[in-house]
């Protein structure tokens, strides 16, 4: 199973 | 004051019809730079990054920084009036609520203004850091484009493995499972036929189809796509826009658990 996370967990909010 | 003067307005027609069905609604950024756009899908699990460079434009005008937050859909809607050949005027005057788009045909015979609502939006800005990727694939946009459609038949997620080798797209459903190869190729009639792989380490990343689906509406912007990937990071597949500047899509992989 794979799981989808959020692609703002990899790029900090400006 | 705000006037932009874009010659080749079916430029600005396709990168609505390429992000208007990923994103619903988005700030468009105008500055001494250039026009731009970053927007997340719904879902936050995608994000699109958009420059149309001022130089691009025949007259460019913004006397300060904008941001105007449009509803794609409409905006596409309104830019599908514009005939291909048409010239596009982007104007909007300080502190207004409404953008106007101008369409004039190339014989000047036929002058239409379409005035769009405004809206506030609320989003976020994410900093994305200039990266060193493990791996840089181009390629044809349509073999892309063709690669995402049929693999998406199958199954509902592609695996992109870069390697010596070449790069692998694969995916497994209830019915079966596919892999397709490209090697690279770069010893083609045109060059933008070519497949060109740069690759430091192996990568091998997994995707939701449904992403990549959407990314490809851009095909019509450029005939070649350029894919970057490292292990564990988002991928950023990316549309040059004739001189002016790009799309890009950012997806998060799908990580095993």
């Amino acid at each position: 199973c794979s799981r989808q996370f959020p692609i703002s967990l990899y790029f900090a909010t400006t | 004051m705000l006037e932009l003067r874009l010659v080749q307005g079916s430029l600005l027609k396709k990168v609505l019809e390429s992000i208007k069905e990923l994103v619903n609604d988005a700030n468009f950024d105008c500055s001494s730079t250039g026009f731009s756009l970053q927007a997340m899908d719904s879902s936050h699990v995608a994000l699109v990054a958009l420059l149309l460079r001022s130089e691009g434009f025949e007259h460019y005008r913004c006397d300060r920084n904008l941001s105007m937050g449009m509803n794609l859909n409409n905006m596409a809607k309104m830019l599908k009036c514009a005939g291909n050949d048409d010239i596009i005027t982007i104007k909007a005057d300080d502190g207004s609520d409404t953008v106007t788009f101008m369409f004039e045909s190339p014989t000047q015979d036929k002058i239409s203004d379409f005035e769009m609502k405004l809206m506030d939006i609320d989003s976020e800005h994410l900093g994305i850091p200039e990266a060193e990727y493990d791996a840089i694939v181009r390629m044809p946009s349509a073999e892309f484009a063709r690669i995402c459609k049929d693999l998406s038949s199958i199954g509902d997620t592609v695996v992109i493995s870069v390697t010596k080798e070449g790069v692998k797209f694969s995916t497994k459903g209830d019915i079966g499972a596919a892999n397709i190869v490209c090697r690279q190729n770069t010893t083609v009639d045109k060059p933008d036929d070519a497949t060109v792989i740069e690759m430091k380490e192996p990568v091998s990343l997994q995707f939701a189809l449904r992403y990549t689906n959407f990314f490809t509406k851009a095909t019509p912007l450029s005939s070649t796509v350029t894919i970057s990937l490292s292990n564990e990071l988002p991928v950023v597949v990316e549309y040059k826009i004739a001189e002016m500047g790009y799309v890009r899509f950012y997806l998060a992989p799908k990580i095993e658990e």
